[in-house]
Parts: C-alpha cells; sequence; structure tokens
C-alpha cells in the first residue's frame, strides 16, 4: 500500500510538472513576442 | 493580449517559499524553458523498492518546485514587460513621431528593464547611465513637447451671430474678409444646411468659418471662426472677426431674443447715421466758405452747360 501510495502521488506531481511545465512554454513565448515587438 | 487570462499560474498546488536568484540561471537572448519537465512519466511499475520511488519522488518534488519559479519570475516579467509597452504605447503622439526614434533606442535594450543578467549591461555600467540619461532626457523632451502641441492644435474659436433674411439661402455673412466655400452639409440638429468657408484673404491663412442658421431663430445666421488670421483686417472699421471673441461671442441663451437684440441694434444704428448726416448738413451749410465755393462750383458748372 505504501509502494502504490507512493506511485500515485509521483503519478499526480508528474501530471503537475507536466501542466507547469506547458503553462511556462506558453509564458515564455508569450514573453518572447512582447520583447520583439518592443525591440 | 489579456495576459491575466493565458498566464493564470495560481494552481492550487502546495507551494514553498521561493528561491529568488533564479533569474541569474536565465539565458541572456531569450527565455527558454530549461527544465526536463514536460516529460510524461507513469509509475506503473510496481517492482521499484519504495526507498527508489521516494527519491524519484523528492525529484520530482523539487523539479515542480523550480518550475514554479520559473513560471513566477516570467510571469513577472511579462507583466512588468507588458505594463512597459501599455505606457509606451499611451505615450504615443501623432504629432510625436519624430521623438519617437530614442524612445525605440531604449527599447532596443530591454534586459536592462527586465532585471535579466546581461553581460553586456553588467559590464558597461557607463553606458546604461548614460543611456539612462538619455531616455531621463528625451522624456523631459516629450512633456515638454506635448504641450506646445496641444496648445498649437487647440484653434482659436469665435462664434458670431449675423440677422440674415429668411429668403437668403446662400449662408454668406458680409464680415470683411474674402471667403472661398468648400463645403456643405446638413446637420441633423438643424434643418438648414451648414456651410464651410476658409479665408481667401491670403493664401496661407488658416481661418476656416462654419456659417448655419440659427435652430431656435432661423433669421439669425451663426458663423463659428476657427483659428486667427495670419494678415490684416479688410479695414480698420471692418475689423477682425474672429478677434471680436467677447464682444461678438453670443451665449445661447440670447438667441431666444437674438432677433429682437438686433433689431433694436439696427434701429439704433439706423437712427445715429441720420443723426450724423443731419449734423454734418447743418455744419456745411453753416461754413460760408463752403456755401460760396458750392456756388461758384455750380455758377461755373451751369457756365460750361450753357456754352456747349
Amino acid at each position: 500500500s505504501t509502494t502504490s501510495a507512493l506511485v500515485d502521488e509521483l503519478n499526480r506531481v508528474s501530471a503537475e510538472n507536466k501542466k507547469l511545465s506547458e503553462m511556462l512554454t506558453l509564458t515564455c513565448e508569450n514573453y518572447n513576442v512582447l520583447r520583439k515587438q518592443l525591440m | 493580449m489579456d495576459c491575466s487570462s493565458s498566464l493564470d499560474i495560481s494552481l492550487n498546488l502546495n507551494t514553498n517559499a521561493f528561491d529568488r536568484s533564479f533569474p541569474a540561471k536565465l539565458p541572456e537572448e531569450e527565455v527558454k524553458v530549461s527544465t526536463s519537465a514536460g516529460v510524461e512519466r507513469k509509475w506503473l511499475v510496481k517492482d521499484k523498492s519504495a526507498s527508489e520511488l521516494r527519491e524519484e519522488l523528492n525529484r520530482v518534488y523539487s523539479e515542480n518546485k523550480k518550475i514554479k519559479e520559473m513560471l513566477e519570475t516570467v510571469c513577472e516579467k511579462y507583466y512588468a514587460l507588458h505594463h512597459h509597452l501599455e505606457k509606451l504605447q499611451s505615450r504615443k503622439s501623432p504629432g510625436i513621431d519624430h521623438i519617437e526614434q530614442p524612445t525605440k533606442k531604449r527599447k532596443q535594450d530591454p534586459e536592462d528593464f527586465l532585471g535579466f543578467p546581461n553581460g553586456k549591461t553588467e559590464n558597461s555600467s557607463s553606458n546604461q547611465d548614460h543611456h539612462h540619461q538619455q531616455y531621463e532626457q528625451k522624456n523631459q523632451l516629450l512633456s515638454c513637447k506635448r504641450p506646445v502641441t496641444d496648445s498649437f492644435n487647440k484653434a482659436k474659436v469665435s462664434t458670431v451671430y449675423f440677422p440674415a433674411d429668411s429668403s437668403d439661402t446662400s449662408l454668406t455673412v458680409k464680415d470683411g474678409y474674402q471667403w472661398r466655400k468648400y463645403g456643405q452639409k446638413v446637420t441633423r440638429d438643424n434643418p438648414s444646411p451648414r456651410a464651410y468657408f476658409r479665408c481667401s484673404f491670403a493664401p496661407s491663412c488658416p481661418v476656416k468659418k462654419k456659417v448655419q442658421r440659427s435652430a431656435e431663430d432661423p433669421s439669425i445666421l451663426v458663423a463659428t471662426y476657427e483659428g486667427t488670421h495670419n494678415h490684416l483686417g479688410p479695414n480698420a472699421s471692418e475689423g477682425d472677426a474672429t478677434s471680436q471673441g467677447g464682444s461678438s461671442t453670443v451665449t445661447l441663451d440670447m438667441v431666444h431674443h437674438g432677433g429682437q437684440r438686433l433689431a433694436t441694434e439696427k434701429n439704433e444704428r439706423g437712427m445715429m447715421q441720420e443723426f450724423l448726416v443731419q449734423q454734418m448738413a447743418s455744419s456745411l451749410t453753416n461754413d460760408s466758405n463752403f456755401t460760396a465755393a458750392l456756388a461758384a462750383a455750380i455758377t461755373g458748372r451751369l457756365m460750361e452747360q450753357s456754352r456747349t
């Protein structure tokens, strides 16, 4: 049960990481677009 | 771009305190995602030991924390940049395009503003100071220029009311200047059309006028002058219609009684003229020299006529 709980938590955090990474990519893209606009 | 809607980082996550040293890790040119996150992992293998899983979980937690830090920093910088861009856009004015160049020069160096590490900015603080001074100077220039342009664009406007014959549809008023009509249009608030004139007394005179019958009293022509004549008036008596400003501008409530007032003024002016003519005639007839000269002239004229 401890192992399965750990696996579940790992899956949850990994999914969260993926979501955060996507957001970060999107934010960076927007940021770079804005930066180019200013240049 | 509505960044607040697309960049919401509040995921109701259990975030810890952030280490603010993150920007130092960002690349110089562009912000790039350099984490290994994004790789979907599924921990379905059950044969791993609990200690290995914990170790991996700790690694994923630290990665999670790092991504959150990066995301927050990038968002902050993004919003700051966005605000900066908005400020610059709000400053833009069509009349001061020529001053835009220096501001763009400043824009070319957004790292200064963003706070990202940049070898160039760190090593050349004197250059940065110089740029900053230039930027300040341009800002001062901008702030000084704006009121000048505003006041320049703000043309002097005055309104003059003229009595008019209701049968006359020409919309011309005799103010002493020469005008060239360049347009006419019907307005919603008034059944009579509005005519547009430009002063043609001098070639480069900027004065324009709009003439329209008063909606309240059609026997009155309302002439609105815009600008100031760049030449002398046609003669002293006719004067500069636009310079009459205060005296000739009649407020709207006076329009209701405008016809009566103008008629009274007209009568008074007529009486004054009649009085002056009478006074001139009496002074001439009382002058014996003038009478003798007149008699001689008339006699001479009669003699000439009798000869022919």
